[in-house]
């Protein structure tokens, strides 16, 4: 970014290139470059290489500051995450991951085939359970959701398993039918657990752009989202819209994916991310 | 909505009747900020801008009393310019089969696509074969097998292979042999940064010398839309496009920006889950979708 040798408006439109380019939201590069533009005139910054750094931090604040970016454990096992999200984001590919990280940890882990509807979705993460020691719980494809969630955490409890990763079937956030269906879910393993799932992880694709505001707004208030998981990151998308995301709707970014392999996941780090994106 | 956002600003002229260069620029940067809002790609807008300023600027005069309506029409129709006309179905070969290349990043729809595509050329007294080229994602053979026989549509596949290019070709062959006249091949998803599958499914193109490739491209796809466009052409020259997952709340923006880059057509778009889920596309409705 930018080998301009001089703060004008020029070096600002090239950052509102850089910024927009990167999927942020509109209105939040005109505020962000805004609040650059008085630190620029309060500091009396003059070297575009500042600026840059300026722009950067501010980034960073607004992206670390809130929740916690761990995952959370629960001191009784079994540990529940429910993964959700629109089509083809990477959900179950990205439980695969998750559960390779926690067998590698030496923990037992128990998938939820929650996907009763889409073809050969049961299949998809029978292979991934087989590829990394997981138990698999599932019902016949066109079951109730719920019923196999409820399954799996009453087979954890059981068996003493410390982690249940349950996989949903893709959803548009317009499809009020689909979103009563995932509360319901959601409501099961509540009930199942005597307690709200450890973590609500909503997966975003990092190519898509402005519509993953508005996935993230409907999930969260469907079923009480408490992470992003970014897949897809390996691309040369870079996934802005989750700051918009993080700004508005305080939710943390977790984890992000970074290939198809099972190791082909990381904790999310701020730093790297805005890094990255800033080019 | 857009027009709101121009009434706004037209509707603070004084009773003067003529509208000023400033004006216009005022609009246009709620129209720059639509667009942009809308996924369309910052160059695109741009370029896009310009034009519709010159075309509003060069106007006799822009009574302030139709300002608004004048500045949407001039926006729709160049939408509309940009978006080309729908009328492109598939391009049949003149001695069959006729073989269609689905391609495109992971989890764009192509597998449930290239069953939408089957029935859509059944339902034309077609005899569409799907191929299961996907050697990589676990149970994509078995997807591409279960949607082919909810619908009765031969799936060719070679279980246990891990060659594409092979698959292909004895499909084609195998189709060749039982007359069907569309082949339609599914292939693994893949980033057009990764060479090696890159350089698979140009092999699974060379094998096959299709009549379509499709590049298969999710409609809620950003400002990455554009470079993911232009490389899988650079590399395989595509034909045109199928936007998927339109019956979601997305603008779709990417439609414009691939449309203007590439220059190819986009010949259907996905509006469900379901097999019959596919539609030839309209950019009359894409154009309206897209200003919001
Ligand atoms: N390159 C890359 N591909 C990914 C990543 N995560 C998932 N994928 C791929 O994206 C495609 C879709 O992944 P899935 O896990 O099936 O997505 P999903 O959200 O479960 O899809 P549905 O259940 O159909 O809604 C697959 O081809 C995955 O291999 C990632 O981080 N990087
Ligand atoms: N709502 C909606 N969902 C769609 C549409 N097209 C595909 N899907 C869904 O999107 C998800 C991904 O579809 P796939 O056909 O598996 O995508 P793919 O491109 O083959 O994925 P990979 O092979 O992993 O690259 C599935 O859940 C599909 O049901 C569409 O037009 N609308
Ligand atoms: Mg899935
Ligand atoms: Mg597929």
């Amino acid at each position: 970014l930018t080998g301009r040798g001089r703060v004008d408006e020029e070096l600002f439109e090239e950052l509102e290139e850089v910024l927009l380019t990167a999927d942020i939201n509109v209105h939040t590069t005109m505020q962000v470059l805004d609040d650059l533009r008085r630190a620029v005139r309060e500091q009396r910054l003059k070297e575009p290489s500042e600026v840059k750094s300026v722009l950067k931090e501010s980034l960073l604040a607004s992206l670390q500051s809130g929740g916690d970016s761990a995952l959370k454990v629960s001191p009784v096992p079994p540990t529940v995450y429910l993964f959700v999200g629109v089509n083809g984001v990477g959900k179950t590919t990205s439980i695969a991951k998750l559960a390779y990280r926690l067998r590698q940890q030496g923990k037992s882990v128990i998938l939820a085939a929650g996907d009763t509807f889409r073809a050969a979705a049961i299949d998809q993460l029978e292979v991934w359970a087989q590829r990394v020691g997981a138990t698999l719980i599932k019902h016949r494809e066109g079951a109730d959701p719920s019923a196999v969630i409820y399954d799996a955490i009453a087979a954890a409890r059981n068996r003493g398993v410390d982690y249940v990763l349950a996989d949903t079937a893709g959803r548009l956030h317009t499809r009020s039918n689909l979103m009563e269906e995932l509360k319901k879910v959601y409501r099961v393993a509540e009930k199942a657990l005597g307690r709200p799932p450890d973590e609500v992880l909503l997966v975003l694709d990092a190519t898509t752009g402005q519509n993953a505001i508005r996935q993230a707004q409907e999930f969260v208030q469907a079923v009480n989202v408490t992470g992003i998981v970014l897949a897809k990151l390996d691309g040369t998308a870079r996934g802005g819209a989750v700051i918009t995301i993080h700004d508005e709707l305080k939710v943390p970014i977790k984890l992000v994916g970074v290939g198809e392999k099972p190791a082909d996941i990381e904790d999310f780090d701020a730093e790297e991310f805005i890094t990255a994106l800033l080019g | 909505s857009l027009t709101e956002k121009l009434q706004k600003v037209f509707r603070r002229l004084s009773n003067q009747g003529k509208v000023t260069e400033q004006d216009v620029n005022e609009a246009l940067r709620e129209v720059r900020i639509a667009l942009l809002e809308a996924d369309v790609h910052f160059k695109v807008v741009k370029d896009f801008i310009s034009r519709v300023r010159e075309r509003a600027v060069g106007q006799e005069v822009l009574e302030s009393l139709t300002a608004t309506q004048q500045v949407i029409k001039i926006v729709h129709e160049e939408l509309i310019n940009l978006l080309g006309d729908g009328a492109e179905g598939i391009r049949f070969a003149p001695k069959p089969p006729t073989v269609i290349l689905l391609c495109g990043l992971q989890g764009s729809g192509k597998t449930t696509t290239a069953a939408k595509l089957g029935l859509w050329l059944r339902k034309q007294g077609r005899r569409p074969m799907l191929v299961a080229a996907d050697v990589h994602r676990p149970a994509a053979v078995q997807q591409l097998k279960v949607l082919g026989q909810n619908l009765q549509i031969p799936v060719f596949a070679i279980d246990g292979s891990r060659d594409a290019v092979r698959i292909a070709h004895e499909a084609l062959q195998t189709a060749i042999q039982q007359g069907n006249d569309v082949v339609i091949l599914d292939t693994a998803g893949r980033l057009h940064i990764d060479n090696e599958m890159m350089e698979e499914v140009r092999r699974v193109k060379e094998a096959t010398h299709p009549d379509e490739i499709l590049l298969v491209l999710d409609a809620m796809t950003g400002q990455d839309a554009v470079r993911v466009a232009e490389e899988f052409h650079r590399q395989l020259e595509v034909d045109g496009f199928i936007l998927t997952k339109l019956d979601g709340d997305t603008r779709g923006g990417a439609a414009i920006s691939i449309r203007a880059v590439v220059g190819k057509p986009i010949k259907f778009v996905g509006i469900g889950e379901k097999p019959d889920a596919l539609d030839v596309f309209h950019p009359d409705r894409m154009a309206g979708r897209i200003l919001g």
